[in-house]
């Protein structure tokens, strides 16, 4: 179970990215790396959030949520049409 | 949709409406929901324009669809499935379509409520026959498909919400919610806050959870929230007894009708081994003893078509379908497979009680077509989510009901219209309910608003929209709540009725921006970082000022007095002036002696446009009532030609 991959959305706060990376996916690419060589991005979002989803076993996501500039780690939700 | 804008009064004030929402056809509606179905009439581009300069959407290619299946009409089409695949696996072409294209109905349902073209000739098996048409007719259409067969994901809704803010939507419109959770992790929360900064009003379904309290979604301050309610047509099919009653239901069966004599009628309880029998679940009922026969159901846990469809595969006839407790009088029509007719609670009962007390019971069915001008209307849907708001208290949600039951508009050429997969009817238009279909109206009437005045900020439509909502029919008694059959409240119905034609000119607005939801956030408590996750910006609460929710420049009012707290509660407003110069001057009423109010100023003059002025009202406890307890009253400004109405729904805890 504890392998088990679930999707997050990783919300980064912007402001506090450091000026060695050119381009914002590639330090959100950088702090996914930092806990998973695996894990792939489905999604950067540019204008709701700064941040991006991606697949993350519950420790992974433990462990991201722990990382310089990241503010959360949230997990998917299924919303129900009405 | 072939009744609703005569509902809205759209029709009488056409010539108004032509002249005030010229520049419609700029305004752009996106619609987050399960795709499109582009060959609808409803999305006909015939005497559109180009695409409007500001666009910046594509028509995605994919399964069944291509680009050439947009037009001046449906601009845009996009579709979302990252995340529902990672989860769910890879999708199954062969069941769905990896692309906008809808294959289950909801969304060319809400798309085409909210901005479809004119279609004269419009129906659904010759029911609710008229001309159909989208609440702002003129309007452009941009669809993000995020719903797929195995629901819609949070990661693939924010995306799409990302691409129409870039796409350049003026309007969203999403029928869809995801349970309560505080809106630094409600996706759709976050991903309106930054539509609302870029302008974008989105305007979200309250959802079908009532008639509970506490049952709303899509709670946050700078999202529009619809709640539902009927509109003065219904389909009557009437169940006639052997014992000579009759009893009035809803039923939009089209098909060989019951033979004129009266058939045998079996309770499902007794037809059935299962304990729960009386459901007419698949495979429950026993095929010997309904052979024939019309079978009398409960409602619940299961589709209420899928009853129908599990009473004919068992041999029977027909179904009279009885409202439970948790639906009461409420009558929901469906397109069933079979003759079959849904009956309130109270008829339920007394064919019932028929059923047990005659030995040889006999019924049919007669189908009566489409009846208008039925009255009371609106009455507030049984199904609509109520109040009050479990997040924040002391906003009162939801904003403003609309048409939302039995609402006809265009559907997918891939499903029947009850949505069965052995249901092998095509139909072109659908009559469904929900507060999905509430929503989209109210979206498209925002569009109208926008056409008629770009300058507003979404707040500035809502509160237009909301001010001029009506709570009483013409009669002077108060709309209906057909859950308790007793007047509705703010908590079911926000601030009324929606009458899109008095919120053309409001005359005042509540207006509010982006820092006042900042300070909204403080006052909420947020940390730095759930402000920072929500708002996307390093934001510091000041530590000198005192933020109060209460004081969020929304335009309704929801007070709660705690047994330890405060007895006096203050919240300020501003008011904008948006028409001609004039003094508005301010009355209350109140159903409750407990509370105190007072206004301060009573009198507001604005000599200018946008010109904007402050009042504090008081609300002071003189009294208490019992915990859990709810009380109501109204606050209005009036120049004596605009009435700007907010209710206030007081509550002790």
């Amino acid at each position: 179970e504890t392998n088990q991959r679930k999707t997050y959305i990783v919300h980064m706060a912007k402001s506090d990215m450091p000026a060695s990376f050119e381009h914002h996916s590639h330090w959100y690419d950088s702090s996914l790396r930092s806990v998973s060589d695996s894990a792939e991005m489905l999604y950067i979002y540019n204008n709701v959030i700064h941040g991006f989803s991606t697949s993350l076993t519950a420790e992974e996501a433990q462990s991201l949520e722990g990382q310089p500039g990241v503010l959360s780690v949230l997990p998917e939700v299924k919303y129900e049409l009405h | 949709t072939t009744r609703t804008p005569a509902f809205l009064g759209l029709d009488k004030a056409n010539q108004l409406l032509i002249e005030s929402t010229a520049g419609a056809s700029d305004v752009i509606v996106g619609v987050l929901d399960t795709g499109v179905w582009p060959e609808s009439k409803s999305f006909d581009d015939t005497g559109f324009g180009p695409v409007p300069s500001s666009w910046n959407g594509t028509c995605e290619e994919g399964t069944n669809f291509t680009a050439s299946n947009c037009n001046r009409k449906l601009i845009g089409a996009r579709y979302f499935a990252k995340g529902y695949e990672t989860t769910l696996g890879p999708i199954d072409v062969t069941r769905e379509s990896k692309s906008p294209r809808d294959d289950d109905g909801h969304g060319t349902h809400t798309a085409t409520t909210a901005a479809g073209s004119v279609v004269e000739g419009a129906s659904l098996f010759g029911y609710a026959q008229g001309t159909a048409r989208g609440m702002a007719p003129r309007a452009r259409v941009a669809i993000y498909k995020v719903c797929w067969l195995g629901g819609c994901f949070s990661t693939d809704i924010l995306m799409a919400m990302d691409k129409a803010i870039d796409d350049n939507v003026n309007v969203l419109s999403m029928s869809l919610g995801g349970g309560m959770s505080d809106y630094y992790k409600d996706s759709v929360a976050i991903g309106a806050f930054a539509a609302m900064e870029k302008g974008i009003l989105v305007s979200c379904s309250a959802g079908n959870a009532g008639p509970s309290p506490y049952s709303l979604s899509n709670l946050a301050p700078w999202i529009t929230t619809v709640g539902a309610g009927t509109i003065d047509r219904d389909f009557p099919a009437y169940v006639t007894l052997g014992n000579g009653q009759n009893y009035s239901g809803v039923s939009l069966f089209r098909g060989n009708a019951l033979p004129g004599s009266l058939l045998p009628i079996i309770y499902a309880g007794n037809a059935s081994n299962a304990t729960n029998g009386n459901l007419c679940m698949m495979d429950t009922l026993i095929p010997e003893k309904v052979a024939g026969k019309i079978v009398l159901c409960d409602r619940g846990v299961s589709a209420r078509v899928q009853k129908g469809a599990v009473v004919k595969a068992a041999g029977g006839v027909g179904m009279v379908l009885t409202n439970t407790a948790a639906n009461g009088e409420e009558l929901v029509a469906d397109a069933h497979l079979l003759p079959a007719t849904t009956v309130g609670q109270k008829s339920g009962e007394a064919i019932r009680k028929y059923l047990f007390s005659d030995p040889n019971p006999t019924a049919t069915v007669v189908f009566e077509g489409t009846k208008v001008g039925i009255e009371p209307s609106p009455v507030v849907a049984a199904f609509s989510s109520r109040g009050p708001n479990s997040i924040t208290p002391e906003i009162l949600k939801p904003d403003i009901i609309a048409p939302g039951v039995n609402i006809l508009a265009g559907w997918s050429g891939e499903v029947g219209p009850t949505g069965l997969s052995i249901d092998g009817r095509r139909v072109t238009f659908n009559i469904i309910s929900g507060t999905s279909m509430s929503c989209p109206h109210v979206s498209g009437l925002a569009a109208l608003l926008k056409a008629a005045h770009p300058e507003w900020s979404p707040a500035a439509i809502r509160s237009a929209l909301m001010t001029t909502a009506y709570t009483s029919y013409k009669n002077g008694q108060s709309i209906r709540d057909v859950a308790t059959g007793k007047p509705s409240t703010p908590l079911d119905h926000g601030s009324g009725h929606v009458d899109p034609v008095s919120a053309l000119y409001p005359g005042l607005v509540y207006d509010l921006t982006v820092n006042d939801y900042l300070g909204f956030l403080c006052a909420l408590k947020y940390t730095g970082a759930q402000i920072s996750g929500l708002a996307r910006r390093k934001f510091t609460c000041d530590p000198s000022k005192k933020y109060s929710v209460g004081d969020l420049n929304y335009p309704s009012f929801a007070v709660n007095f705690q047994s330890s707290g405060p007895t006096v509660v203050k919240y300020s407003r501003t008011l904008t002036n948006v028409g001609s110069a004039g003094t508005y001057k301010v009355s209350i009423k109140t159903e409750t002696q407990a509370v105190k109010i007072s206004v301060e100023p009573e009198t507001l003059s604005f000599s200018q446009v946008n010109e904007k002025k402050g009042c504090t009202v008081t609300f002071t406890a003189v009294g208490s009532l019992p915990s859990d307890s709810n009380s109501f009253g109204r606050l209005e400004w009036s120049d004596g030609k605009h009435i700007v109405g907010s209710p206030i729904a007081f509550s002790w805890s």
